[in-house]
């Protein structure tokens, strides 16, 4: 394994992205996570539509909530093709779904999903192999973070947000994960943080997905 | 300067500018209690003032924390023969 890495370096992560009072973290994760996994067969890097999969993912409740595994699961039954955000543009509330004609369109080959607790070693190196991984972490404190590595202060098995790891970095003292969020770029490190590796802080490693593309 | 940087407009004398004085109070408190925990030189993680600072917790998770989480098998060297994949 590498000391760092992180997807942007290999300019396949979209920018950062807002849900604004949209409680949709976790299609959020999973489509930037496809996103990326995507454009690593070498195809372009597409921004595709978070709202398709907030209006669509039946088992979820959209704006009001769900889950990353769900939304996979539903992606892999249906093959629905995710279209692009300009297509489908987010709007921050739960809308019908619709389809629109497109010739464009990602649809996911599977995925996986794991516990990977006690085994961040393992997950480090199943980042580089399928691409950013979507997790679920408890965030309540990340309300008032500003930056640097969260070492404190959060749960395991307490999850209630949804988010995408890109990258880790163990050069320094603390190694961390390097986490994507979707609160905006002027949050935390320009809409990242930090996460410490090796205890399971705040249960990064608890629920731990990737889509194949 | 909170309203002014986050682009806020609460009217003082307001019940609603009242809520989020105290909501913003209480940020400033929390964020004394979580920097306690932080060292110099390892990267620790540094709390304070951004544009959730005046919501109270309870608000920030109903409008931001809105995942839940699902049980996933533990990860076992055996795992890695069963991809879900067509």
């Amino acid at each position: 394994l590498p000391s760092r890495f992180d997807w942007r370096d290999k300019n396949v992560v979209t920018p950062v992205r807002s849900q604004q009072t949209c409680g949709g973290c976790w299609a959020f994760s999973v489509v930037e996570g496809i996103e990326t996994a995507y454009a690593v067969k070498g195809n372009p890097l597409v921004k595709l539509s978070v709202q398709q999969v907030i209006d669509c993912s039946y088992r979820n409740q959209g704006c009001n909530g769900g889950s990353t595994i769900s939304a996979l699961y539903w992606l892999n039954q249906t093959h629905v093709k995710l279209v692009k955000e300009s297509e489908y543009p987010f709007k921050a509330v739960t809308g019908t779904c619709h389809f629109p004609p497109s010739s464009f369109g990602v649809s996911i080959k599977g995925y996986v999903a794991y516990d990977f607790s006690d085994r961040e070693d393992v997950m480090m190196e199943k980042l580089i192999e399928f691409g950013p991984l979507a997790v679920t972490v408890d965030a309540l404190s990340w309300q008032d973070y500003l930056g640097g590595i969260i070492q404190h202060h959060c749960s395991s098995q307490e999850a209630n947000h949804a988010v995408l790891i890109t990258g880790f970095d163990r050069t320094g003292p603390v190694p961390y994960w390097i986490v994507r969020n979707s609160w905006g770029a002027s949050w935390g490190n320009e809409g990242y943080v930090y996460v410490k590796i090796g205890e399971n802080v705040c249960g990064i490693a608890d629920t731990v997905s990737a889509a194949i593309v | 300067t909170f309203q002014e940087l986050y682009n806020r407009s609460y009217e003082p004398g307001t019940n609603q500018f009242s809520r989020r004085l105290k909501a913003f109070q209480e940020s400033l408190k929390r964020h004394s209690h979580l920097n306690s925990f932080s060292y110099d030189g390892n990267g620790s993680a540094r709390y304070g003032i951004n544009q959730f600072s005046d919501l109270s917790p309870q608000e920030f998770k109903d409008k931001y924390l809105r995942s839940r989480s699902e049980l996933c098998p533990k990860y076992g060297h055996l795992e890695d023969r069963s991809y879900n994949v067509d």
